[in-house]
């Protein structure tokens, strides 16, 4: 389940569609503070079906909506795609298994209505956690260190850091 | 179930107990399981001891130490259990240059199986990368990507 | 007393709102006092609107955003009520070269009046400074300082 | 109330008696993770009379003495000696009004017992804060900002940050 590319739309301050393509190995993201870098790992926490909005620094979930700048509008939509190579199709749900690419989608309107897709159908949240089951993508407690946490690792509580090792378990 | 903890457990801390002492240039570090309250769970215990130093209580820790343990942690758990992506924000802000130094080259060693996403203000990670993308807000509020070539990234790798 | 806090407040309110521009090159914030529940007193609230963007909840901003918003609000404290000295521990450490080299002026020219003590791992920020000390652990577990000159700065700098 | 030198021997990372002059102007500190800067930062909260050992990351204050290392036995006694020059003597109370310098001390023994000292004479805690009072120096909340907690003054309860301003009035 290697990670081919990110395109995001409408996703806090990336209002324009943007796309991230992932190489193997390292991939590096820099710039300036607040220039949209820890936007992008927010991207693909939602993406992969993040249900609380404070994991994103938000109130609401509304606020992942591109909120307009000084001098651009709101939008009314926020879209992120995130597209894997299927490598190992026996550790995916069967009816996607034939698939040699899957994309994943997540949509949310200002009206608040909100939208999963696989390979551009309309799916549910249900389909998506059954997609990264097998891969262990859904493994995030780990596998994505949001900034400013991995001080919290060593300060938490015993309970909260056995939580991250069951993830694993 | 709790067997299935308990193995992943033991497997996790002997991992610990092996890339400490190489993200550190040396000292030791473990997990203990604290007493289950009632019919709570065991919590996580970490004990940690830089190279040289005597073993004390975690919270003693600089904040540097204490961050390269958290990612010691992580690391460990990371490697019994892939995943096909990390995504790592900036984990090595902390850091010095030699500790930058080992946890880059650990990174780069994992990345052979499971591919590594690094946010970073850090001149010597923006150097181990494989590929490099910047952000910037030239429209303010609006953030772009580009990408960085290599023979440029020393300069970008400067201004940012 | 509350109108020596209501006062207080007021020119505090009013610097914070010329030190973050100037630490941010632009943009604006402020503090509201929030409503006292019951017989509880008023709370302080931050709002903070960087360069170009649109004005939106704190916690939104970014990691260095953040800091940076802190800090203003810090050095907005100190200019209202000076002390003889002030110490800051890492302070630029989620800061980009740009906000770094902003912060580092203003802490020079508070300097001028109080003493600044900054612990660090920014270069810059060891560029800026009047004295440079050391502290090294050559024995293992033992802390030591040293004093470091201005010509061997920028190797040291280099080293740390 | 400008700082001149602090005096630190056995406490915390830093065994051996250690001298740091204060000049005018910026002082910067340096080095590797773990060296010892922040204790620095440490003892001076510490000699201006800190009564909570978990403010100093320690679980009771017989923590701030130096326990040893691999190769070094712990010593049994801490000692922070902060000297000023008494540059405004009418911010003092009466009885330190005619030194030059007023250097104040503290010191914790393995023992328990604890010591606080202005130019070498025992003193209570209480001479210590008048001393500091007039001049500001006591205003820690915000005159020291330890290492993590910037980020923190964001993140805060509304009533916890106006204790910082409260600091001020
Ligand atoms: N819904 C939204 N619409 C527009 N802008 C938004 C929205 N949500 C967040 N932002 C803006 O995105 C910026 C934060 O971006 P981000 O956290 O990605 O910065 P960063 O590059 O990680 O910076 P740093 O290096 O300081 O961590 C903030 O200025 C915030 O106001
Ligand atoms: N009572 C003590 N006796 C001996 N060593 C101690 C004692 N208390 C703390 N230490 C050690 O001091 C070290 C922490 O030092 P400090 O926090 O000053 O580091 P630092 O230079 O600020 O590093 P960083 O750059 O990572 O923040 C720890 O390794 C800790 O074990
Ligand atoms: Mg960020
Ligand atoms: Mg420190």
């Amino acid at each position: 389940m290697r990670i081919r590319r990110l395109d995001i739309v409408g996703f806090k301050s990336f209002m324009d569609k943007t796309v991230v393509a992932f190489d193997e190995g390292v991939t590096g993201v820099v710039g300036p503070n607040g220039c949209g870098k820890s936007n992008v790992a927010d991207a693909i926490r939602w993406v992969l079906g993040e249900q609380s909005a404070r994991h994103l620094r938000g109130r609401s979930m509304e606020d992942v909506i591109f909120n307009g700048s000084e001098t651009k509008p709101p939008l009314s939509m926020a879209e992120v795609l995130l597209t894997f190579e299927n490598d190992r199709p026996s550790e995916l749900p069967t009816q996607y298994q034939g698939y040699s690419e899957i994309t994943v989608g997540r949509r949310l309107f200002r009206s608040g209505e909100s939208e999963y897709l696989v390979n551009g159908v309309q799916s549910r949240l249900l389909d998506v956690n059954d997609i990264f089951f097998g891969s262990g993508v859904g493994r995030t407690a780990y596998s994505i260190i949001e900034q400013g946490r991995i001080g919290q690792i060593v300060s938490a509580r015993p309970e909260d850091r056995r939580a991250i090792i069951e993830e694993a378990a | 179930s709790r067997e299935r903890f308990q193995e992943t457990f033991d497997l996790v801390n002997e991992k610990f107990q092996a890339v400490f002492p190489r993200l550190f240039n040396g000292g030791r570090a473990g997990l203990v399981l604290t007493q289950a309250d009632g019919d709570g769970e065991a919590g996580v215990e970490i004990f940690s001891q830089p190279p040289g130093k005597k073993l004390q209580s975690v919270n003693l820790l600089s904040g540097g130490e204490k961050a390269l343990t958290a990612v010691s942690l992580i690391f460990a758990i990371f490697l019994i259990k892939p995943t096909p992506f990390c995504l790592l924000d900036e984990v090595d802000a902390p850091l010095d240059d030699a500790n930058v130094g080992r946890y880059n080259e650990m990174v780069k060693e994992m990345s052979k199986t499971s591919q590594f996403i690094l946010i970073t203000h850090n001149k010597r990670t923006m150097e181990m990368v494989d590929t490099l993308y910047g952000v910037t807000m030239q429209e303010p509020g609006v953030s772009k990507l580009v990408s960085v070539r290599l023979s440029e990234r020393t300069k970008e790798a400067a201004a940012a």
